[in-house]
């Protein structure tokens, strides 16, 4: 789904998902897809018992990443994604901040 | 034309 012509993206039932990454900095959670793959960012899978698993309201599968610590992700690789999910260093308090849309 | 059908998918 492309933004708006005036860049600003539909927040038509969008949800804010909120979490610290465990005593290892993962989430818990896998993501597919980027520009580079011709595919939406999109949450693969969700480990039980991990930040992404225990964090409210969670993370689910099927989940579409939008925002990255309110970064639009639309138009980076999957590699970059990745980066922006593993660099907690953007926001003071080590908080990975996603905007999602629910599946 | 054929095309790679490899997704890969990263954990974080």
């Amino acid at each position: 789904e492309k933004s708006t012509p005036n860049g600003i993206i539909p927040h038509d039932n969008l949800v804010i998902v909120r979490m610290r990454p465990d005593e290892n900095g993962r989430f818990g959670f896998n993501v597919k897809g980027g520009s580079d793959q011709k595919m939406p960012v999109i949450v693969s899978r969700v480990a039980p018992g991990t930040p992404a698993d225990q964090c409210v309201p969670r993370l689910n599968e099927g989940d579409q990443v939008v925002l990255i610590n309110g970064r639009d992700i639309a138009d980076y690789t999957h590699d970059q994604v990745v980066s922006f999910i593993k660099c907690s260093c953007e926001n003071n308090s080590n908080e990975l901040i996603l905007l999602v849309r629910p599946n | 034309e054929e095309k790679d059908e490899c997704i890969i998918a990263t954990e974080v």
